[in-house]
């Protein structure tokens, strides 16, 4: 489960400030599937780097599991990423000198998984997110779409409890989308716990329940909460 | 007009190569406003691209306005792409060091525009999209809308009479989408000509015609061709 409580979040750029995040409280459960909408600059992925353990708020609790991530150090954090978090990046953040079979590996290069057993289950996901015959080019070599493709396979490949998948359809055409709302929807009903930040309703709708932001606030919550 | 015939261009990697563009014919006249969309990866930016004068095909013509572009050399096409086109990337290409301001002048900078002109149309087309308050903030700084709300903005400044927009709402919330489509009407009102990639209908519908790429080869033209 995760518990924000009093998540505030600022950007100091000379005597501006600019207020990203104000007063965020949110309780997540485990195995729920949360949407976030929200205007251009509301917040959305300032939130989602902090519940990805990316970035650190300036003040509130962030709990994740029972432990409080607030008070944790660089190393500590990205231990927490690399154990539980598949994140998806709005901007992708490829290694542009790696091909997208490389790129998806990446996350188990430290891991107790063997070379050859990440190779086979990097080039399972790059098959289901069709990408089958793209694996050996780099991300100058690949479409946007494809690209978006290769961040999402990368986030799945540790088989984490926690997705964070910022715009994850925002360069796919609507059969593509639809392909990988079925992804998405089978790993929920595998247990994870998915949080999408979307712009497109039809996307927002198979979350359980839709979080509006709005300059750095939660504005409203809608939809069916625990069925 | 743009005037496009038998236009082809593949990639070749190693031994494999990949077909982007297949035979594709199109006409396009002046103060057109079209769509182009088609499944990730059916050759949508790679037609773009060669129509904003930024690579070239292995075979086909390409006349605009009457100007055979397929033998012109790089600072030919360039010379072309700086007076007469406006290209909004898929990805953006912002400069990272420079301001959103600085990046929205950059077009201008060896052109007859005085800097202070030059200025004057950059805040005035950042405030239009919404980035009045964002103008001294890098990339870095501001959001995935935020970023391509520049792009956009940058696109326009040297009031191109061909607008190239790929994917131009992908990062953005309907409210604000909305806002864009009011500015490519009013653009196309004055005269100019708009070529939009998008994934979603509803911005589609914006065009007068809607063209359907797929794997390389144009599928199906519909909607109304000259009210
Ligand atoms: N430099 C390259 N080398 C090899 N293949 C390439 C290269 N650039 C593009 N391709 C391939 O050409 C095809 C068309 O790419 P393109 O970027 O035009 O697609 P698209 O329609 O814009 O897709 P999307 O909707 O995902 O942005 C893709 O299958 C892509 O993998
Ligand atoms: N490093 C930074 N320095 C200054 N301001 C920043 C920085 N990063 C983000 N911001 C500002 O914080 C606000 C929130 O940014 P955020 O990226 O969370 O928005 P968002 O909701 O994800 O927007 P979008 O839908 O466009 O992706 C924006 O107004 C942005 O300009
Ligand atoms: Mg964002
Ligand atoms: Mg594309």
């Amino acid at each position: 489960a995760l518990v924000i409580k009093g998540l505030n979040k600022s950007f100091v750029m000379g005597d501006a400030e600019v207020k990203a995040l104000d007063n965020i409280n949110l309780l997540i459960a485990h195995n729920d599937y949360i949407a976030i909408m929200g205007p251009s600059g509301s917040g959305k992925s300032t939130l989602m780097n902090i519940l990805g353990c990316l970035t650190t708020a300036d003040a509130g609790s962030y709990l994740l599991n029972g432990q409080e991530l607030a008070t944790l150090n660089d190393d500590q954090l990205a231990s927490i990423r690399n154990q539980y978090i598949g994140f998806i990046f709005q901007s992708f953040n490829l290694q542009s000198r790696r091909t997208a079979l490389e790129n998806v590996m990446l996350p188990l290069r430290f891991s107790k998984v063997s070379r050859e057993e990440a190779t086979i289950k990097a080039k399972a996901l790059l098959e289901r997110v069709g990408l089958a015959e793209r694996m050996e080019h780099c991300p100058s070599e690949l479409s946007g779409g494809q690209r978006q493709r290769v961040a999402i396979a990368r986030a799945l490949i540790n088989e984490p409890t926690l997705i964070l998948a910022d715009e994850p359809t925002g360069n796919l055409d609507s059969n593509t989308s639809e392909e990988i709302m079925r992804l998405f929807d089978e790993l929920h009903s595998n247990g994870q716990t998915i949080i999408m930040v979307t712009h497109e309703p039809t996307i927002a709708a198979h979350a359980q329940l839709t979080i509006q932001l709005e300059d750095g606030q939660i504005h409203e919550i809608s939809g069916i909460h625990y069925e």
